[in-house]
């Protein structure tokens, strides 16, 4: 028997919203902490790992663990269904699940919808919890932006950080342009740049899935990047009193 | 030129 209950569904949606461009079928894996995903996208350069807690529903069961495999672009169809405002309840019953229910509650409308579930056998893979030795706390909708406008001008971006803070650049056939946004400690939260650097890093990824995964910015004023050289990123959107979205993008490395 | 790393590389299958 598993139920989730969001309080806010917005906020499901916008999580599936900002997955779906990057991974097609995910295995949702629900256990008494949680529930989690994690699915590389075809090319195997990005990962998405999705952590919410069991805390931060207003209702959640789970007595067995379960792995429910689905289609994105189906789970979208049916989250259409809902309204932004609705609380949205996730349920099954069987201990081996072939489908997946939904319950959108607002003031004056309940529904009900029934999702197919599919076995998939993802290969997961093992993230090392790693220290890194650059991470950037930034605005996440100037940290988007920035990323829209140096993907005009180049495929490739260049992240260099330092104690000062941490610089955006791109070298195009057109020409090149680099941004430097500098730490500041303004008491607005949502505008403050963090930056600790004990190792300053000077790395280049491709920006296309930057853009493609900065609509969960809708989730988080802030975002967190982390850095090792020639390690995969990891962008952070913490998802208030909830859990986490990540994107892990593996590096260009000069031939 | 760059050339773009797969995550295998530093990741592991589990």
């Amino acid at each position: 028997m598993f139920e989730a209950k969001f309080e806010d569904g917005g906020l499901f949606k916008k999580i599936v919203e900002a997955i779906k461009e990057l991974v097609k079928n995910v295995n949702l894996e629900a256990n008494g902490t949680g529930i989690s995903l994690q699915a590389m996208d075809t090319s195997h350069v990005a990962l998405v790992a999705l952590q919410l807690n069991e805390k931060g529903f207003k209702k959640y069961r789970c007595e067995k663990s379960l792995t429910m495999g689905l289609s994105i672009e189906n789970l979208q169809k049916i989250l259409k269904c809902s309204g932004n405002d609705d609380q949205i309840t996730l349920r099954t019953q069987d201990e081996e699940p072939t489908t997946l229910s939904f319950t959108f509650e607002s003031k004056n409308r309940i529904s009900e919808f029934q999702l197919n579930l599919m076995s998939l056998d993802q290969e997961q893979l093992g993230v090392p919890d790693t220290e890194y030795s650059s991470v950037v706390r930034m605005p996440s909708n100037e940290f988007t932006k920035i990323c829209r406008e140096l993907g005009n001008i180049n495929e490739a971006i260049g992240i260099e950080t330092s104690k000062e803070g941490i610089k955006f650049y791109v070298k195009g056939d057109i020409g090149e342009g680099q941004v430097s946004v500098k730490i500041n400690d303004t008491e607005k939260p949502e505008e403050r740049v963090e930056c600790e650097v004990d190792e300053p890093v000077n790395l280049s990824f491709a920006v296309r899935y930057f853009n493609l995964f900065n609509k969960a910015s809708a989730l988080s004023s802030q975002v967190i990047l982390s850095m090792s050289q020639d390690q995969p990123l990891v962008i952070e959107y913490i998802i208030e009193e909830m859990g986490s979205l990540k994107l892990y993008l593996a590096p260009k490395i000069n031939d | 030129e760059t050339k773009q790393i797969k995550l295998e590389k530093f990741f592991t299958k589990t």
